[in-house]
């Protein structure tokens, strides 16, 4: 069987709020090291994966590796029904075919289970090269959010230029342009308010807004995004879930004709 | 202009 508890249930619902507009469907993937998702959008443009480590679950058990079919969707209308104190245990039989998650409020005095149908999803898993990145930059996931909110708002797609000046994300539609720049900053205190850029050469990409603003979902998971970028490949963006895991999204350039 | 790319042209199938 399968049984995973966290305490902090808000992170379960803040995830599923996260993807739920992404992607449709997927497979949570669970084995004795955790759960995994890899799911692509229903374009085929980004691919979210998802790890959740065991040892970041207050209990974690799995006997048999399945891959539970989960439509987002009917889960988040589910997790709408858990309080952001409540602790959430998921839970299925080996071969389920429903995920049983249970409520419990922080004073224990309200204990509530619900049901959720799984799918049979036929998903291709795709193998993600561990890589180098020209530029990795570490800046507050709500600036990230800021600027691709903004930047969607005047344009469709962002040039994203890593340089020794900086970053710049640049755009242009009918109302005009817009450039930020975000310079290497380690002067707050606090490393969630810094903007760290790690750059081994420098590097320009384009890339949809829709996409990028749709990532910033994540925000409410973690105070810092990182965005690895590399010529001519997909755009990483990174929240790291605490100590429980991480969500990266993966969207493929805009490709000059 | 610019096309967009498909994520499976960089990641290919396990």
């Amino acid at each position: 069987m399968f049984e995973a508890r966290i305490t902090q249930g808000a992170v379960l619902k803040k995830l599923v709020e996260a993807l739920k507009e992404l992607v449709t469907e997927g497979n949570f993937d669970v084995s004795s090291t955790g759960l995994q998702l890899q799911a692509m959008d229903s374009s085929h443009v980004c691919l979210v994966s998802l790890a959740l480590r065991e040892d970041g679950f207050e209990h974690f058990r799995c006997d048999r590796n399945m891959a539970m079919g989960i439509h987002f969707q009917n889960l988040s209308k589910i997790l709408k029904c858990a309080g952001n104190e409540d602790t959430i245990t998921l839970k299925a039989e080996d071969n389920a075919d429903q995920l049983t998650l249970m409520f419990e409020s922080s004073n224990q005095d309200r204990i509530s289970d619900f049901d959720l149908k799984l799918m049979s999803i036929e998903s291709e898993h795709l193998g993600i090269p561990d890589q180098e990145y020209s530029a990795e930059i570490k800046m507050p996931s709500s600036e990230y959010q800021r600027i691709v909110r903004d930047l969607t708002s005047i344009g469709d797609t962002v040039l994203i230029s890593a340089t020794k000046e900086g970053i710049k994300f640049s755009t242009s539609g009918d109302v005009g342009t817009a450039n930020v720049t975000l310079r290497h900053n380690t002067t707050p205190e606090k490393p969630e308010e810094q903007t760290i850029i790690d750059l081994k050469e420098p590097v320009a990409l384009t890339f949809a807004l829709r996409y990028l603003n749709n990532f910033a979902k994540a925000t409410p998971l973690a105070p810092v995004v990182k965005l690895s970028l590399t010529k001519d490949l997909p755009i990483v963006v990174e929240y790291q879930i605490g100590e429980l895991g991480a969500v990266k999204f993966y969207l493929a350039p805009k490709i000059d004709d | 202009g610019a096309t967009q790319a498909k994520i499976s042209a960089f990641f290919g199938n396990k």
